[in-house]
């Protein structure tokens, strides 16, 4: 009656709504915790003391260098063809403006396409991406090459459109990356709201001028660290079962939906299978990773360093999409491995919640999966995830404890049942 | 050690089907 033990414990036993209390507490306490900051370090501190106090085995940090960048104060104004201070926030790794700004004329275009074919009018202008919203795999390309393609021709700023599902006049900030050789030019998104209508507004042949003002700056990298605790398997040790979500967040709302409801649902997975006085027969190894939004930088070093144990991986395990009702498990590998997966989660028919998807994945586990290894992602609401995620509204208001109840039902079911089998998935 | 890797699968799937209809 393992499954259900796990089911009753997590949702309607004494574990009910821990694992949101929990995090209510980390979030309101350090708020949001961007790569680079004390909010993060702070957070992992308190992690690792929240670890050791669960009575987790093997807790310990690993240290990481980290990119550190700073938003600063920032201001977009549109000075023709009316005043109207607009939302927006810089995105990650941009330069800021001169102290003055940058004014300059819009140049709106709704694709990389549109840019290139107007390329002779974006000279001295900030574009403006009005893109839409095709899902957030494609839409968000705008968001991370945006300022690149623009400077390559000839813009001063780009103001990209939010890549979000839905918008009540909400900024979604996000990475982005510059390129060798071309110049480093300030970006920013702007809210779906005002992308669209600057979009109205030069469709009418209407000139926009906007006032830009950011103080975003780059430092030298800084150290953080994974955090790292286990359930030691009992009967192989050295064969894992890991499970994950990221500790850092944006600099923006309180993080709690990205990603620190996946950082705690996997950690009441562990917990709650201790509470049962459960131990598998491979070790459970919770990793809360650091850096995942500069481009998972924490859990790429992890694979470097332990890659070379790559064999003793059964399945890496992320939650980073979400920890709303789960609709069911994202998942890749092998048609054998899919199969014992479908009959893992034949287990947990009691809540409704037994389908396995494709595309298992997440960017911290991705280099694993890459090479082979079974990978599993928590499936649930990704329209009200991408709503929320990167902005303000990223608080336990978005939250729901009974939803991550069954989040962590599920995650504590499969991660516990592949870790406890007689044998590894297969590859 | 008994390491059972991904090169030494031993059971068949209806034995694992039946391993995991265990943990109900």
């Amino acid at each position: 009656d393992v499954a259900k033990a796990i089911v009753d414990l997590a949702v309607c036993g004494k574990a009910q709504n821990r694992s949101y209390e929990r995090l209510a507490l980390l979030v309101d306490t350090v708020g949001p915790r961007l790569t680079g900051s004390p909010n993060l370090e702070k957070a992992i501190q308190i992690m690792y003391q929240n670890l050791m106090d669960d009575g987790l085995k093997n807790v310990h940090l690993e240290p990481v260098k980290v990119p550190h960048w700073e938003r600063g104060q920032e201001s977009a104004v549109m000075l023709e063809p009316r005043n109207h201070s607009m939302a927006i926030l810089g995105l990650g790794s941009s330069v800021g403006t001169p102290p003055e700004g940058i004014t300059a004329e819009v140049l709106v275009v709704s694709s990389f396409d549109e840019l290139h074919r107007r390329a002779s009018e974006a000279r001295g202008k900030i574009v403006v991406y009005n893109q839409p919203y095709k899902g957030y795999g494609e839409s968000v390309q705008y968001r991370v090459q945006g300022a690149v393609e623009a400077a390559k021709v000839g813009a001063v700023a780009s103001l990209i459109k939010s890549v979000a599902s839905f918008s009540i006049y909400s900024p979604h900030t996000g990475i982005q990356y510059y390129q060798d050789g071309v110049p480093q030019i300030p970006t920013a998104c702007i809210t779906v709201e005002d992308a669209e209508m600057m979009a109205r507004m030069a469709s009418r042949g209407t000139k926009i001028v906007i006032q830009l003002k950011m103080e975003a700056k780059n430092y030298p990298d800084t150290e953080s660290f994974n955090t790292v605790a286990e359930i030691t398997g009992s009967k192989y040790p050295e064969q894992v079962v890991l499970v994950s979500g990221h500790l850092d967040s944006w600099d923006v709302g309180q993080g709690a939906l990205d990603d620190g409801s996946g950082a705690f649902v996997s950690w009441e997975a562990l917990s709650l299978i201790k509470d049962l006085g459960l131990r598998p027969k491979r070790t459970l190894r919770l990793v809360l990773w650091t850096a995942e939004e500069q481009g998972g930088i924490g859990s790429l070093q992890y694979y470097q360093q332990h890659k070379v144990n790559i064999s003793n991986f059964s399945l890496v395990m992320e939650s980073d999409l979400g920890n709303f009702m789960p609709t069911g498990l994202a998942f890749t590998g092998s048609d054998k491995a899919r199969a014992i997966m479908k009959e893992v989660m034949n287990l947990l028919q009691p809540i409704n919640t037994t389908q396995v998807f494709g595309d298992g994945e997440g960017v911290d586990i991705n280099y694993w999966i890459q090479a082979g290894v079974p990978g599993a992602s928590l499936l649930d609401d990704l329209k009200r995830y991408f709503s929320f995620h990167h902005s303000q509204g990223d608080t336990m208001t978005a939250l729901d404890p009974m939803q991550m109840n069954y989040s962590a039902a599920v995650w504590a079911v499969v991660s516990y049942v592949i870790a406890d089998l007689d044998e590894m998935l297969p590859r | 050690r008994a390491v059972c890797k991904d090169v030494c699968h031993l059971k068949t799937f209806e034995q694992i089907k039946e391993e995991i209809a265990g943990y109900q």
